[in-house]
């Protein structure tokens, strides 16, 4: 039996559901974005509106960047700034619909993609680690 | 001309030569590491011995959650502790004559590869990056 493994796997099959993913609002503290990194263990994790619609990215770099001083970084100034002033609003993202082959070339500069229905309603993420997965197991049989 | 790229490529053809990689010693205190990690922009990086040798990784999620305390981080312990208290000892790594589909198999669980030399001397980093940007050429020819 010839057993073969196809590249075109549905985006759905391989994301990680919205209900798995760590987020947090555009009006949250940098304090509270820290915190809930910190508590999940992810360097960075997507920023939506109360829509539930994709605003951005946050990540620990990010904060821990806005708040460097010289040669110091100043922990106070964490409760006085808001994620929606310090993320990344340039985040990846594609329709969940979208070809696998096209999720592998936009992770080539992103750790991970956030995906959206049709209405732009944010639904998961799609990982370099998934993405990879899927790769060495199409490459290997 | 049938265009081919071949997925066989040497690891040191697509690695970060030591010399680019941000790196801290285990002596190191987590405050020093978390300087060092803020202004790199990286969220993870090796960690040397004096004589060049891999020890380990520190990361932005290492060292806050080490000092999570209840509800809170606890900034002031920074200077307290050092980067080998806290650092991953589980460091994925490979020789830099290894295959890229090995590279690729590890990848699937680790952001990055520590490539060390027949003496065990660190010389570089393979990155999930560079390893899904060769896996697209591959595919897309
Ligand atoms: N709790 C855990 N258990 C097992 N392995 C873990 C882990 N946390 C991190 N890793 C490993 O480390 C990689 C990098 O994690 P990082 O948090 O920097 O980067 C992550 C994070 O920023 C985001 N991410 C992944 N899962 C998430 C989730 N459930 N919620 C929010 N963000 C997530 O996507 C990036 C890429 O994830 P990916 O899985 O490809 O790659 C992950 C995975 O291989
Ligand atoms: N200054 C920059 N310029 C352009 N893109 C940037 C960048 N910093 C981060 N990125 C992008 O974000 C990804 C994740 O970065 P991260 O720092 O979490 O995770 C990084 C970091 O932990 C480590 N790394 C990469 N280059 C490094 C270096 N020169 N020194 C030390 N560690 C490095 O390897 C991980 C995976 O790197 P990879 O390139 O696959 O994936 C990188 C890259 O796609």
């Amino acid at each position: 039996m010839v057993k073969s493994v196809s590249l075109d796997i549905a985006i759905k099959d391989l994301m990680i559901p919205g209900n798995k993913v760590a987020i947090v609002q555009e009006g949250n503290t940098l304090e509270h974005a820290l915190l809930v990194l910190t508590k999940s263990g992810y360097s960075a994790i997507p920023v939506l509106d109360r829509e539930y619609k994709l605003k951005g990215l946050i990540s620990m770099s990010l904060i821990l960047d806005s708040i460097l001083g010289i040669e110091k970084i100043e922990y106070d100034k964490l409760g006085e700034r808001k994620v929606e002033e310090v993320m990344n609003k340039k985040v990846a993202w594609m329709k969940e619909d979208g070809s696998f082959f096209r999720g592998l070339e936009l992770s080539i500069n992103h750790p991970f993609l956030c995906i959206v229905d049709e209405d732009g309603v944010f639904v998961g993420i799609l990982t370099r680690k998934s993405i990879l997965a899927h790769v060495h197991k199409y490459l290997k049989y």
